[in-house]
């Protein structure tokens, strides 16, 4: 379905996916194969140009909110582990270090010693507010390098945890409760068909893993194993929003009888479950509106890598418009054009590229340097007024070089390591580790498919890690 | 500094258990109990 020849990456094993049963059931055991999962290493997190994104500069994850409180000199209660005088042993850790969910402790006693320190996800359950041994009734033991120090530990933790900082003792069910999904297995959706974007499709979420939906397609064949998003996406909706709008569907005809009633039955996800498209103050106030014809760049959806001459194919209802990029081949099926809303931060005013200093791809068949007064003249086309594009560019605080976790948009099953490579304005370009740049993704800061470091050993999903050698394309 | 760290945080007694006996320290937590 694809216009170019984008090869993806792949995990090394791919699991057998289950067998899709005709009523769209969910399948009986998770479809996240976390054996060769990648993890951050001590390699990785302790590299002098390693530099993690805030978890708080990812609004849609975890403990986002909150997680500016969480800094370097916090004390928290763990595990000895192989430093345990016991196999249980606890003792008190001071935070030296946060990249990501993930932080670096050094247990209180080692002064300056970093040797035994340990990298823990700091919202596991191997983590603890001081206090909590106590209210178990285990002592606090200290590890076996320093015990000698000290005849009277009691005063030594008196004077080190006598006005300092720790996790509040709710933490644990804070983090739970951040982790919970508005979506359940069973719940019905509308979804953009991978197959042929330009239509959506009745699908059923079948699993749920860190607010990442799972989805088999209606009708879909048996060996077709079913498409991943974020519960946030802007390519999902509730059920009769496509007739509302007037985009394409694919379903049966009891569903579109269904929807033109409008009696929904208890699986059919209802539009409260649904992200909320984001309206600029400015919006409604414009005089003006996209229509079609219209000229403009937009990300590629077939290939993130590019930001495309595209076209306004068509103005649906609630500002959602069928947008075409110009360099696909022409096939006259209105097969490729995808739907973005109008204050979507992946379609941009023309010269924006030129603006940004980002290589535009030009229409198919262009030749030489590519000139926009010379193509909107020669297709007698207008370009987009730039008052209709949402721009807001708030300080996000995602840096060139920060580490993250980013899903492969062209697989959406795949959650990968990633490095934020440019920056521009609100627009990432995400950089795969390992692989060429031809698979960079361009991202908006603000999508839900971009994680922090930990994220997915924090959620149970498996993450893809570095390619050593990328293939050729 | 406690003053740096912002409203957020709040005062608490804590209860420690070592081997040598229990006690408590003030603390400060994080208002993510709020």
């Amino acid at each position: 379905s694809k216009p170019s020849q984008v090869v993806q990456p792949q995990p090394p094993t791919v699991p057998p996916e289950p067998v899709a049963s005709p009523n769209c059931l969910p399948p009986p055991e998770s479809t996240v194969d976390l054996e060769g999962t990648f993890s951050w290493s001590v390699s990785y997190l302790e590299d002098s140009n390693f530099k993690a994104v805030p978890v708080s500069c990812f609004r849609h994850a975890p403990m986002s909110e909150c997680w500016e409180q969480m800094s370097a000199g916090m004390k928290v209660e763990v595990a000895c582990g192989e430093e345990g005088v016991t196999k249980d042993a606890f003792w008190v850790a001071t935070v030296v270090a946060i990249a990501g969910y993930k932080a670096k402790l050094r247990f209180e006693g080692f002064v300056e010693d970093s040797s035994k320190d340990i990298w823990v996800d700091l919202c596991s359950e191997e983590v603890h507010p001081v206090g909590w041994c106590a209210t178990q009734g285990r002592p606090l033991i200290p590890p076996r390098t320093i015990q000698h120090k000290y005849r009277d530990w009691k005063e030594f933790l008196m004077r080190r945890l006598t006005g300092a900082r720790t996790l509040p003792t709710n933490f644990m069910s804070r983090v739970v409760e951040s982790q919970k999904s508005r979506f359940r297995p069973g719940l019905n959706v509308e979804v953009v068909d991978k197959n042929r974007i330009a239509q959506m499709r009745v699908a059923t979420v079948t699993e749920v893993v860190g607010k990442r939906l799972h989805l088999r397609y209606h009708g879909a064949p048996p060996d077709d194993n079913g498409f991943w998003c974020h519960e946030d996406a802007p390519i999902i909706h509730p059920v009769g929003w496509s007739r509302e709008v007037g985009h394409e569907i694919v379903a049966s005809q009891s569903y579109h009888e269904k929807c033109i009633s409008g009696t929904y039955d208890p699986n059919d996800a209802p539009p409260e479950l649904f992200a909320i498209t984001p309206i600029p103050s400015n919006f409604h106030s414009s005089k003006m509106n996209f229509s079609e014809g219209m000229k403009l760049e937009a990300i590629d959806p077939l290939n993130l890598s590019a930001i495309c001459v595209a076209t306004v194919m068509k103005v649906l209802h609630n500002n959602y418009l069928m947008i075409r990029i110009d360099s696909y081949e022409s096939d006259n099926t209105c097969s490729d054009w995808f739907c973005y809303h109008a204050t979507s931060p992946c379609i941009f005013p023309a010269g924006f590229c030129e603006m940004n200093n980002i290589t535009l791809t030009p229409p198919r068949g262009y030749e030489g340097q590519f000139s926009w007064f010379l193509y909107l003249k020669k297709t007698q086309a207008t370009a987009a007024p730039p008052a209709l594009f949402y721009r807001e560019v708030p300080s996000h605080g995602f840096e060139e070089g920060m580490a993250l976790e980013s899903a492969d948009l062209m697989d959406p099953r795949l959650v990968c390591v990633a490095k934020v490579k440019q920056v521009k304005g609100r627009l990432l370009k995400v950089h795969f580790d390992g692989w060429e740049s031809d698979f960079d993704q361009w991202i908006d800061y603000h999508s839900p498919d971009i994680y922090p470091v930990g994220w997915c050993d924090m959620s149970g999903y498996r993450l893809e890690g570095p390619k050593s050698q990328a293939p050729k394309r | 500094s406690i003053a740096s760290v912002g409203q957020k945080w709040e005062q608490k007694q804590v209860q420690i258990k070592t081997l040598e006996g229990e006690f408590s320290v003030t603390m400060w937590s994080s208002g993510v109990d709020e």
